[in-house]
């Protein structure tokens, strides 16, 4: 990968590391 | 049959958080169809939001994306602005992923006015710092500046070190 495509990564990895604790609850 | 659909809800939580992510795209389908069947418009959202999260762990970017523009619909529909602004940010980062940036950046521009209508300085942020990111991988760097220089400003507003 690019520098600029870790660059670009890194806001998406930190909304994955949310995303993994993340449910819609019934 | 009700009580079906919401323990295929939970079911399905539970598989996600167990992070079997096909099992829980399984329970959350069905969740989905029993939600049709009674019109239940908030669990219909619920589902598409919880299916288009585990289709981006499967890396099914593209199906995610459709899983979130129906989440996106029905918030809207709902009148739930929280809501529209969490599938907007989603919609961005997956684009990201896809890396198509002309679009995160509609979705991200998106989340961040919503953002600032609803006062949230946190979502603000993360709009603030996708948007950079979209626009340093177009090579717009002026607009690039612009998001971080926010960014910066709102993370001590707000205290985030990291």
């Amino acid at each position: 990968p690019t520098r600029m495509h870790v660059i670009q990564v890194d806001s998406v990895q930190r909304w994955m590391e949310d995303l993994r604790h993340m449910t819609e609850v019934e | 049959r009700p009580a079906q659909g919401r323990t295929y809800g939970n079911l399905g939580n539970t598989q996600y958080l167990l992070s079997n992510f096909c099992n829980a795209v399984d329970s959350h389908k069905m969740r989905l169809l029993i939600a049709k069947e009674f019109g239940d418009l908030a669990a219909e959202r619920r589902a598409y939001c919880n299916l288009g999260n585990a289709y981006i762990f499967l890396g099914e970017f593209e199906k995610a994306a459709e899983h979130y523009k129906r989440a996106l619909q029905l918030a809207r529909h709902l009148r739930d602005r929280a809501v529209e602004a969490q599938a907007c940010y989603s919609l961005g980062n997956t684009y990201t992923l896809l890396q198509d940036y002309e679009r995160a950046i509609d979705y991200h521009l998106k989340h961040l006015i919503i953002a600032q209508d609803l006062g949230d300085k946190v979502g603000e942020g993360r709009a603030c710092w996708s948007l950079g990111n979209a626009h340093t991988a177009l090579g717009n760097h002026d607009q690039a500046m612009h998001f971080a220089e926010r960014h910066l400003e709102i993370s001590n507003e707000t205290g985030d070190r990291c």
